[in-house]
């Protein structure tokens, strides 16, 4: 052991275990994940070449290769819950991302919550056993956090009660979906549906798109990598171009929404429903910025506690680096952020459980104002991190420009945060839309509840901006 | 201006009420923005497009005050004396760190002074002082596994200039003491010279 790091540990004046527990959600979590972990770090078939000596495509192999083991294992130890899966899944990819995530994150929870009865029974035992491996494909080309945007159309033929998918113009292809490329035999596409001569915006359909034996892309589907990326090596993010797919009716994701056989459009209970996945997945994000933040703090800071350089008072040994004032500044608000948001991301799940009991109750009255925070605090957590990440990585000196010091991972592979699940500032913007609507409700007497409610306090009338 | 709330910055609920009001004004900024290009006869859309840059600065202030308050209601749940004043600290380093950030919203919005600003400053060092002691102890209570946190800097034993060398060895160029191009594009390149 280093003696600096030890002395370091020697000045605590607090029970770093007991931290532990606070920031695990307690005792119980802490004990259950160290064991999780302990499951994947000891096993040897999780033992891995280092990817940064691998080509791009010995990486996606090694990852495929992981997330099949991993897949196989979780069944074996009859690990089920979500939050452990989750754990177990962070695990075994480290600092990196996997092909199979969006079959986790998007694909299975999407069937949950938008099939409908007779559409769960066909669709989640092939979903859960793996035969249908499935991503999520919203992006396009040339359209990605404006979903009204979307070009690809759904046409419904009320003569042989199919849905035709297609990609009509080179800006409409599906892009960027990870799994998409080479991983995934099936789709869940957002296109804009067309029914009787009208449109209904954008649906959710289930598309086979590679055979489910030959994993051969199926007639009128174009499939592919999109190449190399700035990180997420691992990752076969794709293409799909659809010519005149031909879906049967029950392919459209039903639980809300619905196409009755002869063509007849039955509108959901609200129209945010589409966003609910996209709700779920912001407030994990606000997780992930506070877990990327924490490593980059980790790395950053244990490093200036062992590295010595240069001289605060002449002739004296090279002090550590964490002594000067400059490095501190530069560390510890990150550090302090890494709390805040680990925080933030505790109350996000906590809220986003509780919220989403409610609607599945059919209570749907806090849903705009939980889409409105999780896209907020979405943007907010994910540029903060972003930028943290390059101080942690640039207070390393070189050595924070090596592969072997994870800072450049940590930062490639989280950077896209910023732009995937909505880009921030289109983020920021949607809960503007909905505090200057809380806004004029207040000014119109409404009493307001929830994060908003500070704008019912009568002091706002002070600031008068004054004409030029 | 405003009379300017009385700030105790060494409180934190005095610190969450001033994120508090800091996003409604700026909330209210970004209504009477959209208000005056409707007076100038601009259609909504081209209202709202002309006042997204206030937009974004009220609904980023608004998250701010959220993740302070949140940070600040945890602290009501930590009952361990140690743990509550260390957390504490990175609580009103956080919230501080962020007014010194962003120091010209709270006096344009008439909220802090420029004394009281200064006073931020100070505390913010005082703080990072504090802090010292405790730094290494606080990236630990993450409990990171250093296989999880693969990095050669970050390990947990601190041993890093050993393992960076031995990192170095493994890469797949060092596999031979001479690489393979020497013979094949150097050494003819000599004998054509």
């Amino acid at each position: 052991m280093n003696p600096d790091i030890t002395r370091e540990r020697k000045n605590a004046t607090f029970d770093v275990e007991k931290l532990t527990y606070i920031l695990d959600g307690g005792p119980e979590k802490t004990k259950r994940r160290r064991e999780i972990e302990s499951l994947v770090f000891s096993d040897p078939d999780f033992s891995e070449e280092d990817p940064n000596f691998l080509s791009r495509s010995d990486r996606y192999d090694q990852a495929v290769r992981k997330s099949a083991q991993m897949i196989l294992k979780l069944r074996e130890y009859g690990i089920a819950d979500p939050e452990e899966i989750y754990c177990y899944k962070k695990m075994v990819q480290g600092n990196l991302h996997e092909a199979l995530g969006l079959h986790f994150v998007m694909f299975l929870p999407t069937l949950y919550s938008q099939c409908d009865a007779e559409q769960a029974r066909k669709w989640l035992p092939l979903a859960e056993s793996f035969q249908a491996i499935g991503t999520y494909a919203q992006t396009e080309m040339g359209h990605g956090t404006h979903l009204r945007g979307l070009e690809t159309t759904a046409t419904y033929d009320p003569a042989t009660q199919e849905f035709v998918l297609n990609s009509p113009t080179i800006s409409s292809i599906k892009w960027w979906p990870g799994g998409l490329g080479k991983t995934s035999n099936h789709a869940i596409v957002l296109a804009q549906l067309h029914t009787l001569g009208n449109c209904h915006g954008i649906h959710a359909f289930i598309v086979p798109i590679r055979d489910m034996s030959t994993h051969i892309p199926l007639p009128g589907i174009v499939v592919g990598d999109i190449g190399p990326k700035f990180g997420f090596s691992e990752v076969d993010n794709g293409f799909l171009k659809l010519e005149n797919v031909r879906l049967p009716r029950d392919n459209m994701l039903m639980k809300y929404a619905k196409v009755e056989p002869d063509g007849t459009y039955l509108k959901p209970p609200s129209a945010k429903l589409t966003y609910g996945t996209m709700v779920f997945i912001r407030s994990l994000i606000v997780g992930e910025s506070a877990r990327a933040l924490s490593k980059a703090s980790i790395i950053a800071i244990r490093y200036s506690s062992v590295r010595h350089q240069s001289e605060i008072r002449a002739g004296e040994p090279e002090p550590q680096i964490l002594d000067y004032q400059t490095q501190q500044y530069k560390l510890f608000p990150l550090l302090a952020t890494a709390y805040a948001f680990t925080f933030v991301g505790q109350y996000m799940r906590e809220t986003y459980q509780r919220i989403s009991g409610d609607i599945s109750d059919g209570d749907f009255s806090q849903l705009p104002e939980l889409h409105a925070l999780c896209a907020g605090l979405k943007a907010f957590t994910t540029w903060t991190t972003n930028a943290g990440i390059e101080v942690c990585r640039m207070s390393c000196g070189g050595h924070g420009y090596s592969r072997s010091s994870a800072l450049p991972d940590i930062y490639v592979e989280f950077t896209p945060a910023c732009t995937y699940e909505g880009e921030n500032t289109v983020m920021m913007l949607q809960t503007a839309r909905y505090l200057l609507k809380s806004y004029r409700q207040a000014k119109d007497g409404q009493q307001l509840s929830g994060t908003v409610s500070y704008l019912n306090d009568a002091n706002l009338q002070r600031v008068q901006p004054q004409t030029v | 201006a405003a009379r300017p709330t009385v700030v105790d910055v060494n409180d934190l609920s005095s610190l969450v009420e001033v994120y508090k009001q800091r996003a409604a004004i700026l909330v209210e900024m970004a209504a009477k923005s959209i208000q005056q290009e409707l007076q100038h006869r601009k259609c909504q859309e081209d209202a709202w497009n002309n006042s997204s840059i206030d937009l974004v600065r009220a609904s980023d202030a608004h998250c701010h005050y959220v993740v302070v308050k949140l940070f600040t209601d945890k602290l009501g749940e930590i009952g361990d004396t140690a743990i509550h004043s260390v957390l504490s600290t990175l609580a009103l380093l956080y919230a501080l760190h962020g007014i010194k950030n962003n120091s010209g919203d709270f006096l344009q919005a008439g909220l802090l002074s420029v004394p009281q600003v200064l006073q931020v400053s100070v505390r913010v060092k005082e703080l990072l002082s504090q802090l010292r002691p405790n730094a290494v102890a606080l990236v630990d209570s993450f409990d990171v596994n250093d296989k999880r946190l693969n990095s050669v800097l970050g390990r947990y034993d601190g041993n890093v200039y050993e393992h960076l060398f031995e990192w170095a060895r493994s890469s797949p160029l060092n596999a031979t003491e001479v690489h393979e191009s020497f013979h094949k594009y150097l050494k003819p390149l000599r004998s054509q010279l």
